[in-house]
């Protein structure tokens, strides 16, 4: 029983058998829209496959990217600089030429909800990188920033809406060099005990998860809405 | 007097035929997150002329089961599905990305002659 895996392989979009080295943990908002979708399919509601309800957004493939940056470090004293520096890169390549990109979701995880260890607020600042990163510059040169905001920690999980920055690496895949996070504790300058600063910032580098949820439509499998109105 | 309809056992007349492809036999559970398989429900069997009323056809089915009577060179109608649902699958790829995709039209659900 010769299965042609090959060619349907090719039917799910894919060129060969993916083989993962570890499965990438599955946000609650995949797991939910995969159920809601099962379930509508086994009771025989039909569903518009091509608009994704749970995020009111038209599309019928859901990516969600992991962060394939790192952290870099500064050469400052701890006091003098931020409490982490990041680079945060998303490979677009798995996006088809052919497909509309709906909405581009960052998620920045700031770790989990506990509050019996109340940590400081943080400053969040998060800027475009636009100029590749030369090695021996310990930081990028940050470009356009787009958030600067105070947050109390921990927080969970941060969500920024990167559409218009996606659709440009999307079409221009040289520009995507990625994004410049800064996160900052509030008053660390005059902070005395220094190990609370690094303990704080130990902790944050440990449970910093980042990924761009990505959303899009193939108008070969999902033709416009608005004929179906008609 | 009822003409005798020909003993047709049921099992030859068209109706879905029943899969269940498990994609750890295919050791795809590897990679695809959900579902653990896929049904790849299919249809199958005979569209006699006397029952096209009556297994879930079209007009056009019965149309052409008289014609087959009528001249045999002329094919029966056959047996397709009549109701098809979507399938969604949660999968990763070689670049460690989480896809959720919907397939539309995947599972059989139902079979008539048409």
């Amino acid at each position: 029983f010769q299965f042609q895996e090959h060619a349907f392989l090719q039917f799910l979009g894919l060129d060969k058998v993916p083989s993962p080295q570890k499965f990438q943990p599955v946000p609650y908002i995949l797991k939910k829209i995969f159920h809601d979708q099962e379930t509508a399919a086994t009771i025989g509601i039909s569903r518009d496959l091509c608009y994704v309800k749970e995020l009111g957004v038209q599309g019928n493939i859901l990516r969600l990217l992991p962060d394939q940056g790192f952290f870099l470090y500064s050469k400052n004293l701890p006091q003098a600089s931020p409490c982490l520096q990041k680079l945060l890169y998303f490979n677009l390549s798995a996006v088809k030429d052919e497909e509309r990109l709906t909405m581009a979701q960052l998620g920045l995880d700031l770790g989990p909800n506990t509050y019996y260890r109340l940590g400081p607020d943080l400053e969040l600042v998060l800027s475009l990188v636009q100029e590749p990163h030369v090695w021996d510059r310990s930081i990028p040169k940050p470009g356009k920033m787009f958030v600067l905001q105070s947050v109390p920690w921990p927080q969970g999980v941060l969500h920024f809406n990167l559409l218009e920055v996606a659709k440009d690496w999307s079409n221009n895949p040289q520009k995507n060099l990625g994004l410049f996070l800064e996160i900052l504790v509030k008053g660390q300058r005059d902070s005395g005990v220094n190990f609370q600063l690094e303990d704080t910032c130990a902790r944050l580098r440990c449970s910093l998860h980042a990924s761009l949820l990505v959303v899009t439509l193939n108008p070969k499998q999902c033709h416009s809405s608005s004929r179906k109105r008609r | 007097a009822a003409i005798p309809a020909p003993k047709v056992s049921c099992k030859n007349l068209c109706h879905r035929h029943q899969l269940f492809i498990n994609f750890r036999d295919l050791g795809w559970h590897k990679w695809i997150i959900a579902p653990k398989g896929f049904m790849a429900n299919y249809c199958h069997g005979d569209c006699p002329f006397s029952l096209t009323t009556s297994l879930n056809g079209s007009n056009y089915a019965f149309m052409q089961a008289l014609m087959h009577v009528v001249d045999p060179a002329i094919p029966q109608a056959v047996c397709i599905p009549t109701k098809l649902s979507p399938i969604s699958m949660l999968y990763q790829d070689n670049d460690d990305n989480v896809i959720l995709r919907h397939y539309e039209d995947m599972v059989v659900d139902e079979c008539g002659c048409g």
